[in-house]
């Protein structure tokens, strides 16, 4: 708990990947 | 060097030269080091920064030729800072955090305003307890209140420049933006708005632009509106 690491540049590369936006 | 020196030396509010030598390091050493050190650079190392990217934004004059290279750099400190889980619930839990990233929203820093939306985009798609795309959009609209501005102005400043990346990064806060609403009426309220105020124009010019970023982001702008749509 509180070491996870990467969490931005998961987020960000989910957002350019298109990957967040799909639908849940 | 440790975080306790890197705050020593905030504290005592370097200018110029010697502020973008601080920051840049401490960028570096953010990304490089282990969590605990992030730790140890805490609470305290975040306020200090949110304090001067204030001040920087607030005393422009006081700034006048490191300014916008020092307000970069912590915008990058930022998103070092928040890369992990101790960061991120750090700057989340801070008032002022989301408040002054979106005061970094500037078309005239294009390259500074791309580090900003994509920071902002990011946040906005968290899952988190409080809406946080609502939070974002608050201080969007509580900015351009005090600017006397449309809301989405300096998002479509940002698309009508040149810079590539910069429209793909204001593409990416408006799909986050939209994408994260729960209500379909809120939705299309977004979208509407965006439109009107000048995107269908902005769109019709971006779509002739041959680049794989920005044919991402406008198919998920496209498929969102479909699926909307076909709601309605």
């Amino acid at each position: 708990e509180g070491d996870e690491t990467g969490i931005m540049d998961d987020l960000m590369e989910a957002l350019q990947s298109g990957a967040a936006f799909r639908r849940k | 060097r440790s975080a306790m020196m890197y705050i020593q030396e905030l504290r005592m509010e370097p200018r110029d030269t010697q502020l973008l030598g601080c920051l840049e390091s401490l960028r570096v050493s953010l990304n490089n080091n282990p969590v605990s050190w992030v730790q140890n650079f805490g609470d305290e190392g975040l306020a200090l920064l949110l304090n001067i990217m204030r001040k920087i934004q607030e005393e422009k004059d006081e700034y006048p030729n490191m300014g916008v290279k020092c307000q970069h750099e912590i915008v990058r400190c930022l998103k070092a800072f928040m890369n992990n889980k101790y960061g991120l619930k750090a700057m989340l839990t801070s008032a002022e955090g989301i408040p002054l990233l979106v005061r970094a929203i500037n078309p005239r820093v294009p390259h500074m305003m791309v580090d900003v939306v994509k920071l902002l985009s990011a946040i906005c798609i968290l899952e988190h307890p409080d809406n946080l795309h609502e939070r974002v959009l608050e201080a969007i609209t509580e900015e351009a209140e005090k600017q006397d501005i449309e809301r989405f102005q300096p998002l479509l400043s940002g698309m009508n420049k040149p810079n590539i990346g910069l429209k793909n990064g204001c593409m990416q806060l408006i799909n986050a933006l939209i994408s994260q609403g729960e209500e379909l009426d809120y939705r299309i309220h977004i979208r509407s708005e965006l439109l009107r105020l000048g995107l269908r124009d902005l769109l019709t010019e971006i779509r002739t632009i041959e680049n794989e970023e920005l044919r991402v982001q406008l198919s998920v702008f496209d498929d969102q509106a479909e699926d909307d749509s076909e709601e309605l």
